[in-house]
């Protein structure tokens, strides 16, 4: 009936908007709504917020990764572009990492930043985790190579590399991350096991435009969304979960050590209804 | 792009050359999602759509022979009106050291942007001094004591590391005693929803008086814009904006949503690392890059 119809209309287009002002995107909001709209109109069944939220929570469980290969030292590259969090980031993981039982090494492969070595010093001291950083010269790939060969004489079991923020746009830059991909590949078998595309929450379409290059050239397999402690839902990630596949592995909360957390789906897609 | 969606829309008009409201609606409708991929906040994008149609179904405009040019040429029109008339920023106030604020969220470029906005400021004859007041996050303070030495640009850093008002009112000091002109005070990244340290923006106010407030903000920011832009300026009264990374491939739709929600021009764009990497902002060029 035509009342209903309308309602339904109306609904819909509530949730688009909702999903719009998130970030998802126009294309990942209109391939989430088409797919609802049909089993809604089919069924007439359960209200369409919930179907909505059935068919995000299915876009954002990632299958369970394989269980890690044992390598020594497992090796996470943690990318992006800049200012979207890195450095926090790594020494966050490491403090993470440490507190599941893992022996961390990190890794200050950004020779660029002004200060960028002290700032990951600081939090390397926070968390009471050793600090690999150049000898001289400063080619980020060598002092990849070298926090390899520290992890394994120091008997850690995993290094967590800072790397320099770079535009995706920026080509010498990129070649740069496949350099470093190249080396650690060398050094260990698999290497890096674990590369973390760092996403600013804030960001716009421009995050899938990011997530694509750095997918292609550095390898990223996972997603680090950062300030998510602010009013921005990140949902970019969702459209990213739709046309790339990649997980969202954890979130950052806040600029403190702790505050880095595993990524829950469902806690998610709640905070963006909200 | 949306020049092409246009070509499309009246293309498929065939032989019929002149406007119907009905056309205009499908022409509207591209124009929001132009607008929308584009990261222009979805309310800013209904407002100014709304705009566009009551210019658009004026009679001049459906019985034009170019009905595609006459819509695009009310889109541009309008944006650019948007990004409104340039200004001065650090005109003459008589007032010395004049005191410009850096503010926005966490990573948006404000520590490089001081020290571009210093080495600018140089270049134009003038004697910037550099001060840092964030105590809070790792090495910012070394940051931007090393872009200042790496530029040979003044940076004061004073024993005081526990209050950001009491540093800047140092640097105050520091600029009236040695003759510096203009005062560069580069603040933490903050959550506009972080009440304890949107206060502190107060107290930094408060204990140097500032002539400018730059909130900077990056390119690459979606829908949010609004939010964290509106709350800045709802708490500290932005005088200008600064869109960094300007030099990726963001389409900065994000822009609009600052202006419109701020309602004051954006003075320069960062377009890079380096020193010299910043622009005076130039608002048709944002437009072009925004339609895509
Ligand atoms: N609120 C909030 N702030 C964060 C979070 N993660 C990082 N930050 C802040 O974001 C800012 C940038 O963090 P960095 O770690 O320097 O970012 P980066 O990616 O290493 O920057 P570049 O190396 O210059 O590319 C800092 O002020 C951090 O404290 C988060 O989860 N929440
Ligand atoms: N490509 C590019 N990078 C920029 C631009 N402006 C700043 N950056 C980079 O963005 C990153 C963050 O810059 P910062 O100046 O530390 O940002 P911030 O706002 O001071 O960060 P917090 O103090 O942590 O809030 C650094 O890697 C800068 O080099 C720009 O216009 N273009
Ligand atoms: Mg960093
Ligand atoms: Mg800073």
């Amino acid at each position: 009936n035509e009342g209903a119809a309308a309602d339904r209309r109306a609904t819909a287009d509530s949730i688009e908007e909702v999903l719009l002002e998130a970030d998802v995107g126009v294309a990942a909001a209109a391939r989430i709504m088409a797919g609802i709209d049909a089993e809604a109109a089919a069924a007439g069944g359960p209200p369409l917020r919930g179907r909505v939220r059935r068919e995000m929570l299915r876009i954002l469980s990632a299958p369970p990764p394989p269980p890690p290969v044992a390598a020594s030292p497992r090796v996470v590259l943690v990318v992006g572009v800049n200012g979207t969090g890195k450095t926090t980031t790594v020494g966050k993981l490491a403090a993470l990492l440490q507190r599941e039982g893992a022996r961390p090494l990190i890794c200050a492969a950004d020779t660029f930043r002004a200060a960028a070595i002290d700032q990951l010093a600081a939090w390397a001291q926070r968390a009471g985790v050793d600090m690999v950083k150049a000898r001289a010269g400063g080619d980020p790939a060598a002092i990849v190579y070298d926090a390899i060969d520290a992890a394994r004489a120091r008997g850690r079991d995993v290094v967590i590399v800072d790397t320099a923020g770079r535009l995706h746009t920026r080509s010498d830059l990129m070649a740069e991350l496949e350099k470093i991909r190249r080396v650690a590949s060398r050094a260990v078998a698999g290497a890096p096991h674990d590369v973390l595309l760092a996403l600013d929450a804030t960001v716009g379409q421009n995050g899938l435009v990011q997530a694509r290059q750095f997918l292609e050239r550095a390898g990223v397999n996972g997603i680090v969304l950062t300030k998510i402690d602010g009013t921005a839902k990140g949902g970019i990630a969702v459209a990213i979960a739709c046309e790339l596949g990649l997980p969202i592995r954890y979130v950052g909360v806040g600029e403190a050590l702790e505050d880095l957390l595993p990524f829950a789906p469902d806690a998610y897609v709640d905070a963006l209804f909200t | 792009v949306l020049g092409n969606r246009f070509r499309d829309i009246f293309a498929g008009i065939r032989g019929e050359v002149r406007l119907t409201p009905a056309a205009v609606e499908a022409a509207l409708r591209e124009i929001r999602l132009a607008l929308l991929e584009a990261d222009v906040n979805f309310k800013v994008v209904k407002a100014f759509v709304a705009r566009v149609r009551d210019r658009a179904v004026d009679r001049k405009v459906l019985d034009s022979l170019t009905p595609a040019q006459q819509v695009v040429g009310i889109v541009r029109d309008e944006l650019l009106a948007l990004f409104g008339k340039q200004r001065p920023v650090f005109g003459a106030t008589g007032r010395r050291p004049q005191v410009v604020l850096l503010i926005g969220l966490q990573g948006s470029g404000k520590t490089t942007t001081a020290a571009k906005l210093a080495h600018w400021l140089r270049r134009q004859g003038r004697r910037p001094l550099l001060v840092s007041v964030d105590v809070r996050r790792p090495a910012a303070v070394e940051q931007l004591a090393v872009l200042g030495s790496q530029a040979d640009l003044a940076v004061h850093d004073p024993a005081e590391r526990e209050s950001a008002a009491a540093r800047a009112r140092s640097a105050v000091e520091q600029a009236r005693a040695d003759g510096f002109d203009t005062v560069i005070v580069d603040t933490a990244g903050r959550l506009h929803v972080d009440d304890v340290l949107m206060s502190e923006l107060d107290e930094i106010a408060a204990a140097v008086d500032p002539t400018e407030r730059l909130y900077v903000a990056d390119a690459m920011t979606g829908q949010d814009a609004v939010k964290s832009a509106g709350e800045f300026h709802r708490r500290a009264a932005i005088t200008g904006i600064v869109l960094t990374k300007m030099d990726g491939d963001a389409r900065g739709g994000a822009a609009l949503s600052i202006v419109a929600v701020v309602g004051v021009p954006i003075v320069f764009s960062g377009c890079g690392e380096r020193l010299e990497d910043l622009e005076s902002f130039a608002p048709d060029r944002m437009v072009s890059r925004m339609l895509g």
